[in-house]
């Protein structure tokens, strides 16, 4: 299975690697669910 | 003819590196401006006394958020080294530098909503050597805004 | 137009190298100043924080605080939604942020 790897666990950085991994799930959720199951997407988190 | 047309990519390759050099500053400038806010802010409340325990939660981590008709399954290695996560729908990852901007604690300079006052306490939390970095995102919105208006492209480096 | 070429590629090197040493230097400082005792102390955030920008009636918030070089891999979203996380340094601690 192909993988998108992360180094986690050291403090800040790596906000750009995860937009890219969030929007693969969310269009995939789509593709995914097509037809009789309902997608639940996450709703976005707020900006204060 | 040839020479010229060299020289020519190389400077619109440079000119990208330098962009791409300005936005990691400008990102690591985010990140301290965020990170000292917050500090500041908890000193600020712990005047009051410390945190109730366990409501807080150090940085660095990571925030994993999905529907709440998600149905995660979990398997943990008995050494907790190792952690598996299967979701049955999406689910969304986010780390602290982008949870303290959510925070507003990087005082909306990544969204170009940063008050004049808060353009002011940003640039007293980065080096002085730094400031006009932190001047340019802030006006980086109005130059958007200015599409119209050429900049040559060493202004822009 | 060479000349004038060369000219500008010399000015935009010492632009560069100027950038180069000022992401240097804000990097070391962004390491000093999250190590820094007096700093590591307030440097969290509370659930209150994270309940404020993921609405916790309709999101589950899951939290993971992971050593140093702990690997996250995300499965192919096409196959799985599955994320598998691997530490080498110590345990790696995962809560959900309560609801109230």
């Amino acid at each position: 299975r192909t993988r998108i790897l992360v180094s986690i666990g050291e403090s800040f950085g790596t906000s750009e690697k995860f937009q890219k991994i969030n929007q693969m799930v969310c269009t995939n959720d789509r593709q995914l669910k097509r037809g009789a199951e309902v997608s639940i997407a996450p709703k976005p988190l707020k900006r204060l | 003819a040839q020479e010229c047309q060299n020289l020519e990519v190389e400077k619109q390759q440079r000119i990208e590196r330098i962009k791409q050099k300005r936005s990691q500053l400008q990102e690591l400038l985010l990140q301290q401006i965020a990170f000292k806010n917050l500090v500041q802010r908890n000193q600020h409340k712990e005047i009051w006394g410390p945190p109730s325990v366990n409501s807080t939660i150090q940085l660095p981590f990571l925030v994993i958020n999905t529907s709440k008709r998600t149905v995660i399954d979990c398997s943990i290695s008995s050494d907790k080294f190792e952690y598996l996560f299967n979701f049955d729908n999406a689910f969304e990852i986010h780390d602290d530098t982008d949870l303290l901007k959510r925070m507003g604690m990087s005082l909306g300079l990544e969204t170009g909503k940063c008050s004049s006052e808060d353009l002011r306490t940003a640039k007293s939390l980065v080096p002085k050597a730094l400031e006009n970095y932190v001047t340019d995102m802030y006006t980086k919105h109005d130059l958007f805004l200015e599409s119209s208006q050429t900049h040559s492209a060493l202004d822009m480096a | 137009r060479s000349q004038e070429l060369v000219k500008e590629l010399q000015d935009l090197q010492v632009a560069e190298q100027q950038l180069e040493s000022l992401i240097q230097m804000c990097t070391t400082q962004f390491k000093l100043l999250t190590e820094d005792p007096e700093n590591k102390g307030s440097a969290y955030v509370t659930c209150q924080d994270l309940r404020s920008i993921a609405d916790p009636s309709e999101q589950l918030v899951m939290v993971i605080k992971a050593p140093p070089e702990t690997q996250m891999q995300v499965s192919d979203p096409k196959e799985a939604f599955q994320i598998a996380v691997k530490s080498t340094q110590g345990p790696i601690d995962v809560f959900l942020c309560p609801e109230e």
